[in-house]
Order: C-alpha cells, then structure tokens, then sequence
C-alpha cells in the first residue's frame, strides 16, 4: 500500500448562502487544512499525525467552533470538547468540558497515549494536559468579538415576557 | 464543530473530532464529539468516522459506531452506512447533522441532512475537492 487519503468537515450547523457571505474564507481555511494533512501523509507520516495537526489548525482558525472562536455556554463560558481514535489499535482518548488547554484534539491524544484512560474531563483534564506539558492558556484566549456577539444576541433573543 | 479522518501509506486509519458544543448549551452539557462510538470512531477493518450536529441524537444511537457496524456486519459500502445512519436512523428522529467517512481502501462518503456542511477531501490518486452546499 503506497496510497493516502484525508477528509476532513468543519461542521454541519445552520450554514446557508446568507451566513457565510464569506465563503472564500471558509473554502481557503479548509484548504489550508487540507494541505497539512496532505503533506504528512505524503511524506509518510501517521495518520494519526495527519488527524491531529489538521484539527489543531482548525482549533486555531477562529472561523470555526472549535478552540478559539468556539461557542459560548448558557453561561457565557466556553467549553471544549475533543476526541482522537487509532484505527490500528483501537485505542481511544478524549477530553470533555475543558476551557484552559489551547489544542484539545492534542490532549485527547495523550489521553489515548499517556493516561490509561479514554475520557478525562474539566479540572482533571487539565491538570493531565499542564502536567504533560501541553500549552495552556487563559479561558479569554477563546473568546472572538464575532462568537461574543452571536452570544449576547441569542441570549437577548432567548428572553421571553 | 470540525474533524477529520485519514489513511496513512502504511493502511492505518484515525479518526478525530473537536468542538465547543451548541451555542447556549446548558453548563456542563457534553455532546457527541468526545464519545468514542458516538461522534468519532476508527478500526482498520472497517472505517474512520468522524460526526457533526446535534450531540444527543448521536449518542443515543451511537452513530459513530454503528456505520461501522453495518460495514462490519451487513457489508454496506461506506456510502451507504453513511446515508443509512443519516436518512434511516437520524432524520426519522428528528435529529440534524452529518457525518464523514473512510475505509481502508481510500473509498469515502459525506452525508448530511443540513442546508451544508463544510467538507474536503483528498486522495493521493489525485481526488481533490472542497465542498459547502449540497452541489
């Protein structure tokens, strides 16, 4: 076998032609994406690998609900969740409810490696994640004034008299 | 939410997911992303999935692990687990979302029962897209 192949969504919410006026933006994210997963395979590298790093750059992109840019909570605080599957060995690892570790896709993965376990959550979560030496940051890291808006308008649109 | 699935050169597949859950959730809500069966999955013999939408439908009917499943057990091509779990099992609930999908032989499938869904894929046989609506 000498083949690769990568796929990659970057969600399946409420997207229409009117909100993602755009799209470029998106269609170049995604290709960006793409590009790093390609390059890792190309050149021989895990699929696990590819898997990580293409969400990583996902994470970081603030177009998309997922690390910085993500959604907020009821409560106006954001909450990651993230999970990471070998399909060689079966093994698993996740992480759930996390608002400090930059690149949750990264800390599931250590989960899966490091742990023993396959679902870490909240302040454990996150004491694993420092301990290993995963880059941490401060909640606000997360917030984007677009998400921050789109959060206060539902909420005031949420109220009813 | 966003994920990703992939071959490597050496036939092994992985499968990822990462998310900050439905705006307004309540605090604590966990969805289907960090559910092994439910929002992500991947086995060698069978696919690589990885989920987007509505966390409680997933889980409930553990999508993740049952396109994996019926390629298992009834034989289905990866498009027709995928449009199986979308049309058969998710819809009829009420439930919204979509799913991608790889196997081992670099044979893939996007389904989706949303307006759209941000989708790429690329193989080394020189397949290349990305794709939104449902074009």
């Amino acid at each position: 076998q000498n083949s690769y192949a990568i796929m990659l969504h970057g969600g399946a919410g409420n997207i229409t032609q009117e909100n993602t006026k755009n799209s470029e933006q998106y269609k170049n994210a995604l290709d960006s994406a793409m590009f790093i997963g390609e390059n890792i395979l190309k050149n021989g590298g895990s699929s696990l690998d590819a898997v990580e790093k293409v969400i990583c750059f996902f994470e970081d992109c603030p177009l998309f609900n997922a690390g910085k840019g993500a959604v907020f909570n009821a409560d106006g605080h954001n909450e990651l969740d993230a999970s990471i599957m070998d399909g060689k060995t079966l093994q698993a690892g996740a992480v759930a409810g996390v608002s400090d570790i930059k690149n949750p896709i990264s800390a599931a993965r250590l989960v899966m490696e490091k742990s023993g376990h396959v679902l870490l959550i909240t302040d454990g979560a996150s004491k694993f994640a420092r301990e290993n030496g995963l880059e941490m940051v401060d909640s606000s890291y997360f917030k984007t004034e677009e998400s921050w808006q789109r959060y206060l308008k539902a909420k005031k649109d949420d109220k009813h008299g | 939410t966003v994920g990703c699935v992939a071959l490597d050169k050496s036939g092994n597949l992985a499968a990822g997911t990462s998310t900050g859950g439905m705006s307004m959730k309540k605090f604590g809500r966990v969805g289907d992303s960090p559910i092994i069966g439910a929002g992500t999955y991947a086995n060698n013999n069978t696919c690589a999935v990885s989920c987007t939408g509505w966390g409680e439908f997933f889980i409930r009917n553990s999508i993740a692990f049952q396109i994996n499943a019926l390629i298992a057990f009834k034989n289905l091509s990866v498009n027709e687990a995928a449009d199986y779990v979308i049309n058969q099992v998710l819809t009829p609930q009420g439930g919204t979302g979509g799913v991608i999908v790889l196997d081992a032989k670099g044979n893939f499938a996007f389904s989706f029962n949303t307006t759209g869904m941000f989708r790429a894929v690329s193989k080394s046989d020189g397949t290349r897209f990305i794709k939104m609506f449902k074009e």
